[in-house]
């Protein structure tokens, strides 16, 4: 049974993107079978794998406006173990489209009910908002992850996130729990990523994920070579974190 | 007549909020009498100004509802000439309300009608997103501000930013042009800025401010003091930088 991760913060530019493209690596490359969602109009995701959006005529969008199934949309990357199902332009129009569609919430989770056996996980990759398609997402999640910059304005949205994920537990979705908040971008040089960090274990306790993923300049430039961080420089201190961040989670799987 | 300027980039933490906050301050330091519209559901423009949103009952919102007018919904910043209209929580349910509202994409205009001999500027911060309310700004204003973070994910949805301006212009807003393209966190250290900076300015020539706006730590601190760089630090490289871009601007309106 797959666990389905929503990767979900509507403060644009935390690292939603990036977390999902490296942890998604990091996860195949301790043997996991991985499926990545790009649902976010922008298809950041998509290109970071250097996969061609223009050429990818069965989508996401295809995917919730019932046009093809999951299994029809799914393409496998450079990383041995890791598919996506890649995201393109129509998805902009996708969230005004939904909005009078029938059971416009659960379009992600039914299409996803046809995958559930074959990846140990899904990470979903939301985009910078809290409308329908990640009110999608969220439903058809287990889990929500929230990358969280270290950064004033970061802070600032969390508790209208945490709202949004109680309204979608209560009315579409009891099992959807938060899985951890996780800190980016963290750059020992500046005193806020120090403060902001104190202030969210602060107030956020063991949800906060002992691994911070540090800000390092490798990590921007992996996507404009097509690739994860993990395959463009496996040493930089960008990957060592994805990848202890994955040992992570896999610990605590095992001793749920 | 108040020339409206909307700052809007679907790509989020691209410095949308920043300019509009530091801009907006460095226009009425020269001034020019000037008024923000905080248009994003994340308020983070009114934060930055140490404003409490949730004691704000006349807001952006309000306005768009036509439960109050502009005017009553103005407050003061501790920036002479410069005043806000706030935006709190209850601006995310707004786009989801407009969709079915009669005149949904001219709300904004409308309601700045009102303000039009009053201030010289009016700058709208625009949610990441190419919804409703970037709809509603586009319509309302005569020119759009794009902040361009010198990374590569940033360049990737300019096409489609352009495409959505095109087609507001078309459609609902004939006088609407672009501004320019901003450079934003422009990082001397990083390959990639240089890289992006040749991309753009090769690609769109005049339409690229000459200002580029480095990447400033100082810059980032200034909205946890609940003020604008140039009153938190007036001598820091990005209060220098926003300054040399308003100059930048009143140049080009006294050669029109
Ligand atoms: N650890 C890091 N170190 C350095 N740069 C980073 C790091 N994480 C992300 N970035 C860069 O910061 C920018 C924002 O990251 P990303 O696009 O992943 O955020 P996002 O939350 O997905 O944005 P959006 O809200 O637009 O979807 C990108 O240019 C990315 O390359
Ligand atoms: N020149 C700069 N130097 C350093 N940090 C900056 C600079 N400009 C913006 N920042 C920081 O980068 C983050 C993103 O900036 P900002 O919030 O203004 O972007 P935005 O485009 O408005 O984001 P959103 O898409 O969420 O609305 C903020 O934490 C901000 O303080
Ligand atoms: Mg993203
Ligand atoms: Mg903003």
């Amino acid at each position: 049974m797959s666990r389905i991760i929503a990767v979900s913060n509507q403060k644009g530019g935390v690292g939603k993107t990036t977390t999902t493209i490296n942890l998604a690596t990091a996860m195949a490359a301790c043997g996991s079978k991985v499926l990545i969602v790009d649902f976010d109009p922008q298809g950041n995701a998509t290109t970071g794998f250097g996969i061609d959006k223009t050429k990818c005529e069965k989508n996401v969008y295809a995917v919730i406006t019932e046009q093809c199934t999951v299994k029809e949309a799914i393409y496998h990357t450079d990383v041995p173990g890791l598919d996506i199902v890649p995201s393109t332009v129509h998805l902009s129009g996708g969230e005004i489209e939904l909005v009078s569609a029938i059971a416009r919430e659960y379009r992600l989770k039914n299409a996803l009910a046809e995958v559930a056996d074959v990846y140990d996980y899904v990470f979903v990759d939301c985009p910078p908002s809290l409308g329908l398609l990640t009110i999608n997402a969220l439903t058809a999640a287990q889990q929500v992850m929230v990358p969280l910059q270290t950064e004033f304005f970061a802070m600032e949205g969390i508790s209208q996130l945490f709202r949004t994920i109680e309204l979608v537990k209560r009315s579409l979705n009891p099992n959807l729990e938060l899985m951890g908040v996780l800190l980016t971008m963290y750059d020992r040089r500046n005193n806020l990523s120090g403060l902001v960090e104190a202030d969210v274990r602060g107030h956020l306790g063991r949800k906060v994920f002992n691994t911070v993923i540090p800000r390092n300049v490798r990590v921007s430039e992996a996507p404009s070579h097509g690739k994860p961080v993990l395959l463009y420089d496996v040493h930089c201190p960008g990957s060592r974190a994805y990848m202890s961040l994955a040992a992570e989670i896999l610990k605590t799987k095992a001793e749920v």
